[in-house]
């Protein structure tokens, strides 16, 4: 079962979480009494690295309009910054004690605090990009709202016109998305509802054109006409929240995979 | 022991380089 949800974060993270649970065995390892390395130099690389990241980290709170990454990332940051102070204490104290217990331990401290701190920020900026093709889903649901008061052949036009562009950036978004995650059961109901979404749109269209002409006519099923419209609609409606509903999903449900 | 602590370390650094990329990325 994969452990992160999306594969630019599992590139990222599992490498390095593969090498602090090694780094765990290590220091048990280590208990016998054996001196450890001095490791000045490779932690100072760490806290240069984490310096540029959160200089990067608060420009990018300032300039963001989305308000929950701005809400939080901070803490994200904060625990990078936390943790590279721990690696740069054990570094120090090692210096002084190469058998030093607390020193080993704020080296690992510090290294799962940077791998936490690292998580949270790839899952912060991973929710912003899910916020963001959310709202375009809710783009769509806004219009498919308005389907039932379109009662002429030029509203028509304009509910066309208006409703392509925005399925056609869900299509592209979600089906990206689809190709990110790494939990197949998500991955299969993203690709099924978008399919729904995409079968479902030409059929919505040309029941609002029967009923307009109908409308028109004044002729008889006029009733009928707009209902079938409407369970249209509604279908649509149910699948984007089902997109809506599976993009926000993060962890794994064991029923599912089972 | 050395070059068990000296690769995570090294990994650190790049885990914390490739995070800058992707933000700066999505950012822009």
């Amino acid at each position: 079962m994969p452990v992160f949800h999306t594969k630019t974060i599992e590139s990222i993270l599992e490498p390095v979480a593969q090498q602090v649970s090694r780094l765990v065995i290590l220091h048990e390892e280590a208990e016998d009494g054996n001196a450890m390395p001095d490791l000045e130099k490779p932690v100072f690389g760490v806290s240069r690295a984490v310096q540029n990241l959160v200089k990067v980290g608060r420009e990018t709170i300032q300039s963001s309009d989305d308000a929950i990454l701005r809400q939080d990332m901070p803490a994200a940051l904060q625990r990078v910054e936390q943790a590279a102070r721990h690696l740069e204490e054990a570094s120090g104290m090692l210096k002084a004690d190469p058998f030093s217990q607390p020193a080993r331990k704020k080296l690992i401290e510090g290294s799962r605090g940077i791998l936490q701190g690292t998580s949270s920020l790839l899952l912060c900026f991973d929710e912003s990009e899910v916020r963001k093709i959310i709202s375009e889903c809710k783009r769509v649901l806004d219009y498919l709202a308005v389907a039932e008061v379109v009662d002429s052949l030029e509203d028509l036009v304009r509910f066309v016109k208006d409703l392509s562009p925005c399925l056609s950036k869900v299509s592209r978004e979600v089906d990206g998305r689809q190709k990110e995650l790494t939990h197949q059961v998500h991955r299969d109901i993203l690709i099924r509802c978008l399919e729904e979404v995409k079968t479902l749109t030409p059929i919505l269209i040309c029941s609002m054109k029967i009923y307009i002409q109908i409308h028109a006519q004044g002729g008889k099923g006029g009733e009928e006409a707009g209902m079938n419209r409407d369970y249209l609609a509604q279908r649509m409606t149910d699948e984007l929240n089902e997109i809506i509903r599976v993009l926000q999903l993060t962890t794994y449900d064991e029923d599912e995979w089972d | 022991l050395r070059v068990g602590w000296e690769q995570l370390l090294t990994s650190i650094n790049r885990n914390i380089n490739e995070v800058e990329n992707q933000i700066l990325t999505r950012d822009s």
